[in-house]
């Protein structure tokens, strides 16, 4: 698998290492993809990286590839983000992968070997939901929501109604809440807020866990936020050019 | 405050 630039593995590995410390990536000919819950079981994230991310990519045989978050993330830095990476997997050997990364102008290759671990990840079965609630707005703007209200108290409660969507916070001695309206002003599609819902609702998360999932703004401009009460919420990057996505399902903090 | 619930209440096993 050859990425034309480090700079999408890298903001992968950054949004999910503070919850998963090692997982399984399945690699098919559709691309590579990773489920993993952290260890509290409160929030499970799916990446997916399809084939058009790659600027090549070949999967002979489906493999697995045990891969620990903390040695992966030192290799990873040794790469320049406009370094282009080649991951290697061998099927005759399977206790490690290859990662070379090539700077085309500066003549500069660097190779590293990782070993592999043998993980019995457990995949979740994550039914398709009909949502009662949808949201779509720049990633940037929930991202600044949550550290923002995350500050004001320790629970995010997201409420959806004909007003708009309202994020609270409430802390011990200060509450604070952000309505945002659906946007048709903007024109640029990746600024516009635009909600959907069947039913008003309104449900509560932990801040910190949320704080965590917005890290993977660096990965896609616009983040959409599906809500239904029987449900966990679930957060959705997805990646330019269909390459691919990364998405959360939190579990819910109820009465 | 409200308790917070895991997935297994929601998702199960593959």
């Amino acid at each position: 698998a050859r990425l034309p630039r480090s700079a999408v593995l890298k903001k992968i590995l950054d949004s999910v290492k503070d919850l998963v410390k090692e997982t399984n990536w399945d690699c098919n000919e559709e691309g590579m993809s990773m489920q993993a819950l952290d260890t509290g079981r409160i929030v499970l994230v799916e990446v997916m990286l399809r084939e058009a991310a790659f600027e090549s990519y070949a999967c002979e045989v489906p493999m697995t590839l045990g891969i620990d978050m903390e040695p992966f993330g030192k290799v990873l830095r040794c790469a320049g983000g406009d370094e282009k990476v080649t991951i290697k997997a061998s099927r005759n050997d399977q206790d490690h992968i290859e990662l070379v990364f090539e700077n085309e102008e500066k003549e500069r290759m660097s190779a590293f070997e990782l070993k592999l671990m043998d993980i019995d990840g457990e995949h979740m079965a994550v039914p398709d939901a009909e949502w009662g609630a949808e949201i779509s707005m720049p990633s940037s703007e929930f991202k600044k929501i949550v550290m923002d209200l995350a500050e004001i108290g320790s629970d995010l409660t997201i409420a959806v109604s004909k007003l708009g969507v309202t994020f609270t916070a409430q802390g011990n001695n200060c509450k604070g809440s952000m309505v945002l309206q659906p946007s048709t002003a903007v024109d640029k599609k990746s600024e516009q807020v635009a909600i959907s819902f069947t039913e008003p609702l309104e449900m509560t998360f932990a801040a910190p866990y949320m704080k965590m999932i917005t890290k993977a703004a660096a990965l896609s401009s616009t983040v959409t936020l599906s809500l239904d009460e029987a449900c966990p919420i679930c957060v959705r990057y997805e990646m330019e050019d269909n390459a691919g996505h990364i998405k959360y399902y939190l579990a819910p903090k109820e009465d | 405050g409200a308790k917070q619930v895991t997935l297994d209440a929601f998702f199960g096993p593959r």
